[in-house]
């Protein structure tokens, strides 16, 4: 039997290693260590794979520093819309919702949906509606905001451009172009 | 974005995805990320896969399950068609990001696109392996 083992992601995108101080870096890594030695804790323990990946991606939508969660992107009308979905292999259930902004853990939401109801993906108010049934309780679409999430969505809207995680960067001079 | 793939001691497979989208999307857009077989996908045979990045060319690839097919079709290995996958199809169609992966030996994979991906693995009992750039 192969050795249990948890991989996780924070996102990827055109992040410029200039602009990424030190102090920065060291935020990150410390940040990512902590959520996989928690899923490594659970696979350790005899835990499933659905219990470790559920609880390093509800870590990881606590952290504000990635994309998900408290710290997720605005859209272009200045709001937040959550989306997440967990897979089981085992069974090949999933569950997922989308356009969530009331739900502080979109990927628990997501559970929900895959282990007590019929269906795979809830949206909007429905998914919404559907957590608050089962004990979820509502939060704030402000919870999710940061400044700088503010900054980006700002940098963007004067670009006109819709962008990934992490190239919201300021601009340097060799992206100025006229 | 944000995700996790797992294999645990009883040889089970697991893959969880959670988003915020993309800056200044317009309301309503839907991504990859809670779509079962683009952004996410586990099966019970050969692999997990979470993703990050362009989410309409993830969704039109249908790129996580697309991993598991060349496993299971073309007998590729994990590492084979997670490259495959990310450093050939997704940036023939502009698609820029990367995946996590692990199959069912426990073989990790984390291939990226893109100029960084925030990433990381641990074995049970061992230290956790981080990464940003390509190292």
């Amino acid at each position: 039997m192969a050795k249990a083992v948890i991989a996780i992601h924070g996102g990827a995108g055109a992040l410029a290693r200039a602009q990424m101080s030190a102090e920065q870096e060291q935020r990150y890594i410390e940040a990512l260590s902590g959520v996989i030695e928690a899923g490594q804790t659970i696979l350790a323990q005899g835990g499933s794979a659905l219990d470790a990946v559920t609880e390093a991606v509800r870590l990881l939508e606590e952290c504000p520093l990635f994309n998900a969660g408290i710290g997720a992107v605005f859209t272009r009308a200045g709001t937040h819309e959550l989306d997440a979905c967990v897979m089981d292999g085992n069974t090949l259930k999933a569950g997922a919702v989308a356009g969530v902004s009331r739900l502080r853990n979109p990927i628990l939401a997501a559970r929900l949906v895959m282990e007590q109801s019929p269906h795979v993906l809830l949206t909007g108010e429905g998914a919404e509606q559907f957590a608050f049934e089962h004990g979820v309780e509502p939060v704030s679409p402000s919870l999710f905001s940061t400044p700088e999430r503010r900054e980006q969505l700002a940098r963007a809207r004067q670009q006109g451009e819709t962008r990934l995680d992490h190239d919201s960067g300021p601009l340097d001079e060799d992206q100025k172009f006229g | 974005t944000v995700g996790a793939v797992a294999l645990d001691e009883h040889g089970n497979l697991a893959a969880a995805t959670s988003t915020g989208g993309m800056t200044n999307k317009l309301p309503g857009r839907v991504g990859d990320s809670p779509l079962p077989g683009a952004g996410c996908y586990a099966n019970d045979a050969s692999v997990a896969v979470s993703a990050t990045g362009t989410g309409e060319v993830f969704i039109r690839t249908l790129a996580a399950y697309d991993i598991a097919a060349l496993m299971d079709y073309a007998g590729l290995s994990l590492q084979q068609a997670s490259e495959r996958v990310v450093m050939e199809k997704l940036p023939a169609l502009g698609g820029s990001g990367g995946i996590i992966a692990v199959d069912r030996e426990g073989n990790v994979a984390m291939p990226f696109n893109s100029e960084g991906m925030y990433r990381g693995f641990g074995y049970a009992g061992d230290a956790p392996c981080v990464g940003i750039y390509r190292e």
